[in-house]
This record gives structure tokens, C-alpha cells and sequence, in this order.
């Protein structure tokens, strides 16, 4: 199984944009997929329509112990299971602060789920625990960079976070990709950004570039992924891609 | 002297380009603006080409008392004086946490600077003891909000955390106005998630709704605002409309 987080500090740069999206389309061509929302803010499930305010059985109970993996598993498409986020999960940080081990609360917990082909994880925009538990289950790191000025700003200090926990806890843990998110075509500024950030991550910047494209903004609030909602829109054809390039990249098709 | 905080614990939303601009349009109409960064990102510093790294005299060293006010001060344009950030106020929040009074450590230091008409705050975009500073010094909260689906949720949270500093530390604090930005003329989608702001925040909204403009994201790299970068856009007409309903709100012209 595969193991990606989607990470990075700064809000707003297309995290849960592309969890959603970069999940739909490998599940669409034949992957099984696990979709972790670990993001208090729950974007990544209300994206799927699933609200999971009441819900016993979310990402925050998992951490907890309260629920096991299994328990928490919502199917939102064929071949693709969400473990749904919700407000809760805020508390988590300071609940979880004193526990010996902390940092494995995520991935204890999903040890038993070994039946996918990718597990992704949409982190929220912080450098805590919760994303600190997501990097030590996954192997590969993915940054969404959206190409404006200040993409790189921050960067090292999420280089700093991915460093340490791959010296102390998890050695397998590596930036593996860099998805440049948002990127205007019709200007040169995107483009400018696009040169630097491939200076700073050679081979690591995936080719596809996430064209701004409004229908992956409209998208959420009809519940529907982007190629449900807009099939051949710019958005669709740009996840497509990026879906086929993260399989490439891992020696399928 | 009007205070005003920028806040919005989502990142990316318009926080920075909004106290940039604002403040540009603010002095260029005449009025003696104070620009506080209080971000360690220090996007408003750079943004004016003030790279503060190595500087002694930043909003860190002020929240330490290390350094006045009229020390910090950097004249970035007529009528504009910035006091720039560093990356050093990272670590303020953990300074800061045992000491007592800490919410009043911004308040204190700036005692003696009342020579402005207005001082606008740009906050980090979280809700910790940097954002609890400018919240204990200001009276007035603007939210920049993105015109996107998201944009309403999390609006709870920053809403208790001004409830709680208006009921124990500052009583005089109001959220006073909510100014929609990243506005997409040409689809429906912002259109309709201003309605829905509007329904939340009856007769606060501003009526300048700030629309997206490449131009806004390519001047920050040239060290210029968006009057001086491109003066004819959409981007500067929107921010000086913006300038001009502010001073109205506050009884100027
Ligand atoms: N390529 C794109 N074109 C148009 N809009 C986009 C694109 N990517 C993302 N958006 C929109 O931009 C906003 C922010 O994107 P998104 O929620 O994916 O970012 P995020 O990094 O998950 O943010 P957060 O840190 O708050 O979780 C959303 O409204 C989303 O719909
Ligand atoms: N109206 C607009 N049109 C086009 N681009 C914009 C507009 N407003 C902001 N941007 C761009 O969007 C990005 C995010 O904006 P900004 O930095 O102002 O948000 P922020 O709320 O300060 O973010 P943070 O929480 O990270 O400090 C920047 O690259 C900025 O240049
Ligand atoms: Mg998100
Ligand atoms: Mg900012």
C-alpha cells in the first residue's frame, strides 16, 4: 500500500482540492483508495457530503482508540473508503499531548487496513500532532504549492518537521512530490513561481500543473468530485494527469 | 487613532494583500496609517521589500520589550510607517505563555505611538497569542474573507476567540466588518457565498467586494503595492474604493 500525505502549512494552497480529486481519479481508473481527512475543518468529507458533526466512528475517534479502522470507514465511491474528520478533532492536539507514543495514534490504528492500493491523508495547515501522526505512518510526502510569490516561503520549516520526524521516528518518510497548485496559464507569474520551485525540488515537481479552474471551487458544494461535476473541464483533465503521473511514478500502467 | 485587526484563521484568504493595500490607499488618500506585522510569514514586510531577518527591531523584539515602538518603525511610503516581522516571532507564542499579562504585551508597548489615524494589524492566520495581542489592542475586526465554498466554515471559532477577549480583556472590541476578497465576477459561485456572508453578517459586509486580479498577486515581487504596480487595474480600484468606504465608516470625507 501506498502511503501519501498531502502536506503543507500554509492554508489554502489545494490540499483538500487535490485529496479529493487526486483520490477520485485513481479510484476511477481501477485503484483502491483510503481517504483520511485529518483536518478538524473537515473540507476533505463535506467535499463528499458526508457530515460527520454527530458521528462517533471519525479520524478523531480512531486517534483515540474509541473506534478501530474498520469501524470508521464511510465507502463514498467504488473503490474509494473515507475515514471522515470532524470538529472534534481540534481537541485532539492538547488530548493526545501527554500520551506516550503520540505520534503513532494514526498509524497503530491502521495497521488492520492493508486492502488498498493508496492510503492519502489531507492534513490541515499546521505543523502539530495531527500532522505529525500523518507523517509517521506514510512513507511519501506530496507538497500542494500554489504558484504565487510567497509558495516557498514556510517551505524550510516544513523541510524542518519532515526531517525530524524521519531521524526519530519513521526513517522510510520522504518528500516525494511537489504539485504546483492553482496555476494561472494566461499569466507569467505562475510560471516564473514554477521554474523556481523546480530549482529548489529537482525531479520532484510533477509535471501536470492544477490549472485555476473555477468548476474545482464549485464543485464541493454539489458533493461531487470534479470529474462527476464537470467531466471535461480543465480541473478534470488536470487530476486525470496528475493521477496518471502518481501511478507512473509508482511503476503501474 | 482607529484600530483595526485583519483576522481570519484560514490561511490564504486575502489577509495580507488586504492590509498592504488598504494601508497604501489609506495614506495615499491622506490619512497617517501605522501597518503592524504581526505574522512570522512577514508577507506585509516583504511585500514593502522589508526583509527584517537579520534586524533587531521587529514586532518580535517590541512583544519582548527588547525595543519602543518608534524604534520598530520603518517609513515605507508618506504617510505609511510599517513595523516589520521576522521570522523570530515564531517563537513568541511559546515566550510568551508563562508570562503574566501576555495578552497586553502588543497594547503595552505601543502606548506611546497615538500619532496615526489608523493602525491595521495583519494577523498570522490562526487563533493563538499573536492573534490574542492584536484582538486585546484593537477595537475593530475586519475579516477578509475568500469568496469561496469554505469560506463561512471555522467563522465560529474565530467568533468565540473574540468573544472571549471582548468578555475578559478588552470590552471594547466588535467585529465591525467582513470584506469579501478573491471575488470571481464572472460565475456565480461568489455571487452566492456573498449572499450567504451577508445573511451572517447583516449591514457589515463591505459593498467593495474585492475582485480577483492577477495584478494583486504579481505586485508583493516587485516590493511595490498595487496603486504604485498597476494603478489603472481592477485590483487598485477595488482596494481604493475599499479605502474610501473605510473612511466613511469612520465619519472621514
Ligand atoms: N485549481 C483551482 N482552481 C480554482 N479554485 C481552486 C483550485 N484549487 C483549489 N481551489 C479553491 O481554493 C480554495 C482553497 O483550496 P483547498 O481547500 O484545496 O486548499 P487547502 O490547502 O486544503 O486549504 P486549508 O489549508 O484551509 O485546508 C477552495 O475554495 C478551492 O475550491
Ligand atoms: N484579489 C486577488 N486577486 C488575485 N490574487 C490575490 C487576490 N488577493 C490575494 N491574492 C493572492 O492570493 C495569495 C494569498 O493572499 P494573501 O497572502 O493576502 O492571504 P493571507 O490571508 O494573508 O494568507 P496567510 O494566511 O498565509 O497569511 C497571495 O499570493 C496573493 O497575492
Ligand atoms: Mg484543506
Ligand atoms: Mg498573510
Amino acid at each position: 500500500m501506498h502511503r501519501i500525505a498531502l502536506v503543507n502549512q500554509k492554508g489554502g494552497v489545494g490540499k483538500t482540492t487535490t485529496a479529493v480529486n487526486l483520490s477520485a481519479c485513481l479510484a476511477a481508473l481501477g485503484r483502491r483508495v483510503l481517504l483520511i481527512d485529518l483536518d478538524p475543518q473537515a473540507n476533505t468529507s463535506i467535499s463528499f457530503g458526508v457530515r460527520a458533526d454527530e458521528r462517533q466512528r471519525t479520524s478523531y475517534n480512531l486517534l483515540r482508540g474509541d473506534c478501530t479502522a474498520a469501524e470508521s470507514l464511510v465507502t463514498v465511491r467504488p473503490n474509494l473508503d473515507l475515514i471522515p474528520a470532524n470538529i472534534d478533532l481540534a481537541g485532539a492536539e492538547v488530548e493526545l499531548a501527554g500520551t506516550i507514543g503520540r505520534e503513532f495514534a494514526l498509524r497503530d490504528s491502521l495497521r488492520a487496513l492493508t486492502n488498498y492500493d493508496y492510503a492519502i491523508i489531507d492534513c490541515p495547515p499546521s505543523l502539530g500532532l495531527l500532522n505529525v501522526n500523518a507523517l509517521s505512518f506514510v512513507t511519501e510526502v506530496y507538497i500542494p504549492l500554489q504558484c504565487e510569490y510567497f509558495a516557498l516561503h514556510g517551505v524550510s520549516m516544513l523541510f524542518k518537521t519532515v526531517g525530524v520526524v524521519k531521524s526519530r521516528v519513521n526513517p522510510a518518510l520522504d518528500i516525494q512530490g511537489v504539485i504546483p497548485c492553482m496555476y494561472d496559464a494566461r499569466t507569467g507569474l505562475s510560471r516564473e513561481v514554477v521554474t523556481e520551485i523546480e530549482k529548489h525540488f529537482p525531479g520532484r515537481v510533477f509535471k501536470t500543473r492544477i490549472r485555476t479552474n473555477v468548476r474545482l471551487a464549485e464543485a464541493p458544494s454539489h458533493g461531487k468530485s470534479i470529474i462527476e461535476y464537470a467531466p471535461d473541464s480543465n480541473g478534470a483533465q488536470d487530476y486525470r494527469a496528475l493521477a496518471l503521473e502518481v501511478m507512473a511514478r509508482h511503476g503501474e500502467r
